[in-house]
C-alpha cells in the first residue's frame, strides 16, 4: 500500500488519482478549484481544496513523506514549475510532473522532477506514425529507433507459418502477438503465436524491431 | 503523399499537424484563434482562421476529399461533436476525433468518428501501472489482458541466458528487448536479445505477455 499525492485534477490528474486509488493505494488529491475537489472526493482517500504553490498547503498533506507526488497541472506552467520546485526542495522521494511544451519539460527536469510525462506529445507521435503509413495501425516507440507496431500482414505472408517465414533471422523482427478471428465463432481474438501459427489474410500482427527493418516489411504490402 | 486536415491547434492538434507535415504530407490546419493559426502557419501547408462548426468553412478546405480529418478540439465538447457530425454527413473517408471524457468518446463514436483518441486517459493508465508496481517502469496495454511492459530483471534471472531461462515455455512471456550498459563504454544501449544473451543486474527488459503471467515474474523480485 503506497502513499501518493496528485496535484491538479484536470482530465489527466483525475484519471491518475482515481486509477491509483482503485489499485488500493492511499491518494491525497489537491486542486484550487472547489468544483474539481467535489467531483473527485469519492474517488480518492482525501481531496483538499488549496493552492499547491503555497508551502503550507504542501506541508499540510505531508508531501515530502509520500512515495510519489504527481504534479498534473497543464495550462498554468508557472504553478506547475513552482510546485515541482517546492517538492524537490522539500526532499520528496519521487516527483512525476506533466509537461505541456518542450520548454516546460526542460524546466521541470532542471528543477528536480524525476520523471516528465507528456500526454499530448506521446499520443500525437503514435497517431502520426499510424496515419502516415497504410499498413501501420498503432505504434509505440521503445527506445532510440526500436519500435513496437501493430501492422497488417503482407500478402506474401498469408498461408505461411511463423516457422517457415523465420522473421527473426530474415528481417531481425519479432512477432509478439497476432490479432485474428476465431475459425469457429468468427469473434476477434489475440494470440501469442508459436512457430506453427499460420497467417490469415485479415490478421494484424504486433511486431518489435528497428525502424529500418520494419520498413522492409511495410514495403512488402 | 496524403491529404490531411487538422481542426483545432491546441497542444495535441498542433503536434499532429506538424508531425504529418514533416513526413511530407499536405496538411490544412483550422483554428478559431488567430494566435494559434499564426503560431502554426510555417509548420503546415496552409493554416486557416475560421470556425469549423460552420459548414461553409469545412467546405472551403475540401474536408470531404481529404484522406483523414483529425478533430483535435478538447475542452469545447459541443464544437468537437458538431464538427465530427458535419464531417461524417459530408462523407469524409476517415475521421479521427480526440475525446476528453468517456461520455464525449461515446457521442463521437455514435456520430461517425472512425477512431477516437484519448491522450490523457492512455497516459494516465500507463502511469498508474508503472507507479503502482516496484518492478514495472513502463506499460502499454495491447488488447484485452495482453500487456507490453518494461520491468526490472528479477535477481533469479541475473547471470543466466535467455536460452537457459526458457521464459516462453515456463512463463508464456516473450522478452523482446533488453536495456543494458555496454561492457566497454558503460553507455546505455538497447538490444534485441538472442537465446545466448546473459542478464546483468541493472538490466531492464521489455516483455510481452498476459497480465497473470507477467505478475508471476513481478512476484520473483
Ligand atoms: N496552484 C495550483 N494548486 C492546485 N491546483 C491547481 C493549481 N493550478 C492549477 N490547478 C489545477 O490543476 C488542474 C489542471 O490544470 P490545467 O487546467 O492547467 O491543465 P489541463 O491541461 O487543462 O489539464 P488536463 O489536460 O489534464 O485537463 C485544474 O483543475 C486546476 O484547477
Ligand atoms: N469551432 C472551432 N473551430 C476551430 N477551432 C476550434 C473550435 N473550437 C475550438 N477550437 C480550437 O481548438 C484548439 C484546442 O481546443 P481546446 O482548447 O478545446 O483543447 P485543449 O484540450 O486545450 O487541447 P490540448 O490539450 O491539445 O491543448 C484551440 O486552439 C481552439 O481555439
Amino acid at each position: 500500500r503506497l502513499q501518493f499525492a496528485v496535484i491538479g485534477l484536470g482530465r489527466f490528474g483525475s484519471r491518475v488519482a482515481e486509477g491509483l486509488y482503485q489499485q488500493g493505494h492511499d491518494v491525497i488529491a489537491v486542486d484550487v478549484s472547489r468544483e474539481a475537489v467535489e467531483e473527485n472526493s469519492d474517488r480518492v482517500t482525501a481531496a483538499i481544496c488549496g493552492d499547491a504553490t503555497r508551502p503550507d498547503v504542501l506541508a499540510s498533506i505531508g508531501a515530502s513523506e509520500m512515495d510519489t507526488v504527481i504534479v498534473a497541472i497543464g495550462d498554468d506552467i508557472e504553478a506547475s514549475v513552482l510546485v515541482t520546485g517546492l517538492l524537490s526542495q522539500g526532499g520528496c522521494k519521487k516527483i512525476v510532473a506533466r509537461a505541456s511544451t518542450d520548454l516546460h519539460a526542460r524546466i521541470l527536469e532542471m528543477i528536480g522532477a524525476h520523471e516528465v510525462i507528456y500526454p499530448e506529445r506521446e499520443m500525437a507521435i503514435r497517431l502520426v506514425r499510424s496515419l502516415a503509413s497504410p499498413t501501420i495501425r498503432d505504434y509505440v516507440p521503445i527506445e532510440e529507433d526500436l519500435e513496437f507496431v501493430q501492422m497488417t500482414v503482407p500478402p506474401a505472408f498469408v498461408g505461411k507459418s511463423l516457422g517457415q517465414l523465420d522473421l527473426r533471422r530474415k528481417y531481425n523482427v519479432t512477432v509478439v502477438a497476432v490479432h485474428t478471428t476465431d475459425a469457429e465463432s468468427g469473434a476477434a481474438k489475440t494470440v501469442v503465436p508459436t512457430a506453427e501459427y499460420v497467417f490469415l489474410a485479415q490478421d494484424t500482427m504486433w511486431v518489435v524491431g528497428h525502424r529500418h527493418d520494419l520498413e522492409k516489411i511495410e514495403a512488402l504490402s
